[in-house]
């Protein structure tokens, strides 16, 4: 049985996609079967894999709507091992389509039954927001990795987003675990970086990873080629920090 | 009467908080009466004026509730003519709490009526999101500014925001217009800096601020110290181009 991460922070522009992308491909050329799935409306994941916006090809919403299965919407990519389920502008309406419907907060996580035996991974890339697109992904994961860039208003909402992590864990997801705190964007030449990890590695009572993602231009071309950054430039630092992540995640969780 | 301007995108972390406290900072330096709206559950913009969170002061929640109104939750800051209306948790919950209710887009216009001769600019500062918060500021705005971090996915999500921006003028708000679009993040070093503002400068069907925001420590530095740029590091190029913004937004809605 694979394991379903989101990628989660309501806190914008932390890296979320970027280590969804990444981390996915990373995982996948370690010949493990990945799934991402992207669940936001931005798209921002399925454009980063260089597939343009298509109205006619099933994608998530059609999923959370019960028009289709997962395993329809799964789009192959250039990698062999990883599958997309990409996102699509209808997103911007499921959250207030669903607000209505019943079990409205695992219309994913019963999606997923079908799919989980075939990945050995699940990345979800969520939202910027607490709404009810990311309480799908929170219900349907077995834990969460947070993107945490290394700058003043990130640390501040990471005690709003654990509070939410708790609230799912009373609720809909009992075995929801924090797997981890990922520090994003580091720059070792700004004094707030490293006040930032010290907090954190000091004060955050789960798992902070010890792979740190430096600030790497090269992360941020790749998009524009449609790449994940293995794809693009296998010997940036950036490329490099996720394989380096790949590896510490599959030794958290040896499934051999 | 005073110009009321939304600070919005959908995309994360694209700089609207950094902008909108520091606009509102240098347009009240000259003299002009400001107040700043945080419609932001995440509280950066409140926090980035030092007021701690403090669930029994009147927020913007009470106000969109019909408990109180917008000068009864205004707060005097640093800034002699700068007031904020803060945000708070509770905020995360009136997206839900909001759509059932009458006029549920035009809460915040309505609210607006009382005070708006009491302002020169009304800044709003909006979350990541396309939901009843932003709306809410689209509806009740007399312009739009749209902060563009110079990077790929930002300009992806660029028509997205516009379509939304059409929608409403098409429905709840006629005269919405869009002042402009304002290149943040700027690395001179960088590619895609430069890629993204001659894209932009040259496809982009309206105003594009002359004032360009260049990637500055200082502007990450002084949220944590509860501080606009213009109180913490008045020389810094950050502060500056802020102050060259308020300048050029002066010189187009001259109100003297
Ligand atoms: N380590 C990095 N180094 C340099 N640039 C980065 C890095 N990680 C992400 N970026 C860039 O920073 C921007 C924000 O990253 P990204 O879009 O992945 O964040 P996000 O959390 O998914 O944003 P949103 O909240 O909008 O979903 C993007 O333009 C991305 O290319
Ligand atoms: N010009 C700049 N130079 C350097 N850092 C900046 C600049 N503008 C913003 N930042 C930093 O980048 C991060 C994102 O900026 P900010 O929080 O203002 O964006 P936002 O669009 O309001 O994010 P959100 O989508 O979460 O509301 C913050 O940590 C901020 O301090
Ligand atoms: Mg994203
Ligand atoms: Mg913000």
């Amino acid at each position: 049985m694979g394991r379903v991460i989101a990628i989660a922070n309501q806190k914008g522009g932390v890296g979320k996609t970027t280590t969804a992308i990444n981390l996915a491909a990373s995982l996948s050329v370690a010949e493990r079967p990945v799934l991402l799935i992207d669940a936001d409306p931005q798209s921002n994941a399925t454009t980063g894999f260089g597939l343009a916006r298509d109205p006619e090809r099933a994608n998530l919403y059609d999923v959370l709507l019960g028009a289709c299965g997962l395993a329809e919407a799964a789009q192959p990519t250039e990698l062999d091992h990883l599958r997309l389920v990409p996102s699509s502008n209808d997103l911007i309406g499921a959250e207030v389509e669903l607000v209505a419907r019943d079990g409205r907060e695992r219309r994913l996580r019963n999606a997923l039954e079908q799919v989980r035996g075939d990945y050995e991974f699940v990345l979800i890339d969520c939202p910027p927001s607490l709404g009810l697109l990311t309480v799908n992904a929170l219900t349907a994961a077995d834990g969460i990795i947070v993107p945490l860039q290394a700058e003043y208003y990130a640390l501040e909402g990471l005690s709003n987003l654990l509070r939410t992590v708790d609230l799912i864990r009373q609720g809909l997801n009992p075995g929801l675990a924090v797997d981890g705190v990922l520090l994003t964007m580091f720059d070792p030449r700004n004094a707030i970086s490293h006040g930032v990890e010290s907090e954190v590695r000091g004060n955050f009572q789960g798992r902070v990873f010890e792979t740190v993602i430096p600030r790497n231009v090269r992360l941020s071309e790749a998009p524009s080629f449609g790449k994940p950054a293995l794809l693009y430039d296998p010997r940036s630092k950036g490329c490099e920090s996720y394989l380096a992540l790949a590896k510490e995640l599959l030794g958290i969780f040896v499934t051999h």
